[in-house]
């Protein structure tokens, strides 16, 4: 309840029409992302707790080898460090939504090969696709991505569902993207 | 030289291979709707002793201008997605994204910083031409639940006079926008990722408030100019995403109001390290 607090109370100071609206004055606005990434942050050992919950089937085993999640909440400018620091990655979704949800992912990458597993074990089709250039330089993004793998994940109604993303070094993907350029115009 | 298109679910657009700009929408029922977006920006209303355009208040002070030159765009194909990078000025660019298996176009954009080196405050909006006819009717939703009917210079309730032409007509939008061409049975929704501001001046014709800054204070409250520094001093920059839908009415309320939803009640992604995805699952 402490840490669900921390939310009530980062949720209370965001009633604000302001808040709602975005027209709060930048440093407010700073300030309202700060007060939210705090109660996010605090929120995390419950969140895990509840996602292992979810995920084990023997409720009352204590294994140690559980996965330790974080968010990467500067995926809309598509920055996540576990992704770019780690080759191999497992994402869990939970989907608030009471229906089942095709969900487009899209992780910072840069152009090495990939195998995405999904939740059955079979292996999912990806694209690589460029950032545009003046997406990459956006003040404040700290990744060194150039590219985006894309990827579609089914999501049960009210469901949660894990994907293993995995960096391969063998040889550079297939290419699947094909490149349109503008004739010269003269 | 050849006609871009790219296939959404339920229809296919086409795009203009000087501009990569979008230029119409073909539905599955066989009906084509020329679609046109562009970026455009007011002046800020600023001469002294009459009310400026501020932070509570829009105020033009003429009708909208382009941006010179013409976009230089890329486009990325590949089966899971289409891209078109698009650069429309030094501080106006723009993704545009259609997926296979979604009605809706995606168009992701980024504005700013907005110079004010001349001295004149600048609105940028976003505006969707179509050829429907609307006979001067747009819809804006209330907090994502009903729609309103809007009619331009007009107001249900009392004997509107025209005097702010384009801010008059301006209304709220919480998370959507809409024209309806009811003979041709099509509509146009434009979904927003956050509350915004539009209007539609011209028939067939929708646009959307994205990026505001402006030199003058409009003495309602905030005491000082719509004028942030940003992080770096130069003015700020946003990030945000329009969604728009073109289909028969029927099918398109159904649509707009379950992406409203999903859109809301996006998915959370949590991320773990891990070796054995076996082991795992």
């Amino acid at each position: 309840f402490e840490t669900v607090h921390n939310f009530h109370r980062a949720m209370g100071i965001l009633q604000h029409h302001d808040a709602v609206t975005g027209t709060e004055k930048q440093l407010v606005a700073f300030d309202y992302a700060y007060i939210l990434n705090d109660a996010i942050s605090k929120s995390m050992d419950l969140m895990n707790r509840a996602l292992q919950y979810i995920s084990s089937n023997d409720k009352s085993s204590k294994s140690n080898n559980e996965p330790y999640y974080t968010l990467c909440l500067g995926l809309n400018i598509s920055q996540c460090e576990i992704v770019e620091s780690n080759d191999k990655v497992l994402i869990t979704l939970y989907n608030p939504y009471a229906h089942e949800y095709d969900f487009k992912v899209r992780l910072p990458w840069q152009q090495s090969n990939y195998k995405v597993t999904g939740p059955d074990g079979q292996s999912v089709n990806a694209s690589i696709i460029p950032i545009p250039s003046f997406m990459q330089d956006f003040p404040g993004r700290n990744s060194s991505a150039t590219h985006e793998l894309l990827f579609k994940v089914r999501l049960p109604g009210l469901g949660i569902a894990s994907y293993f993303v995995e960096k391969l070094s063998a040889n550079k993907p297939a290419p699947r993207l094909e490149t349109i350029m503008p004739l010269p115009t003269l | 030289e050849a006609p871009i298109t790219a296939q959404g679910k339920g229809f296919s657009a086409s795009f203009d291979s000087s501009t990569g700009s979008i230029q119409s929408v073909s539905l599955s029922n066989g009906k084509v709707v020329k679609l046109r977006q562009k970026y455009q920006w007011y002046a800020g209303f600023d001469s002294p002793g009459t009310p400026p355009s501020g932070a509570y208040l829009f105020r033009p002070k003429g009708p909208a201008s382009g941006f010179p030159g013409q976009p230089t765009y890329q486009i990325f194909n590949s089966p899971d997605c289409f891209e078109v990078h698009q650069n429309v000025s030094e501080y106006v660019s723009q993704t545009m994204r259609i997926y296979p298996d979604d009605p809706f176009i995606e168009f992701d954009f980024k504005i700013g910083p907005i110079p004010v080196g001349d001295k004149v405050g600048k609105e940028i909006i976003s505006l969707f031409q179509t050829d429907l006819k609307t006979n001067k009717v747009f819809y804006t939703d209330s907090n994502g639940r009903q729609m309103m009917k809007r009619v331009k210079d007009f107001r249900p309730t009392w004997k509107y006079q025209v005097i702010e032409p384009i801010a008059g007509n301006y209304y709220p939008i919480n998370s959507r926008i809409s024209l309806q061409d009811k003979d041709e049975d099509i509509q146009l929704v434009v979904m927003t990722d956050r509350s915004q501001g539009g209007t539609s001046l011209n028939d067939g014709e929708l646009e959307i408030m994205l990026h505001r800054r402006l030199l003058h204070d409009d003495n309602l409250g905030v005491d000082e100019a719509l004028n942030e520094p940003g992080v770096d001093g130069r003015g700020l920059i946003i990030r945000g995403k329009h969604y728009v839908l073109i289909s028969d009415i029927k099918s398109s309320n159904i649509l707009h109001r379950e992406k409203g939803i999903q859109l809301y009640m996006a998915p959370v992604l949590a991320f773990a390290p891990i070796n054995s995805f076996d082991e795992y699952r």
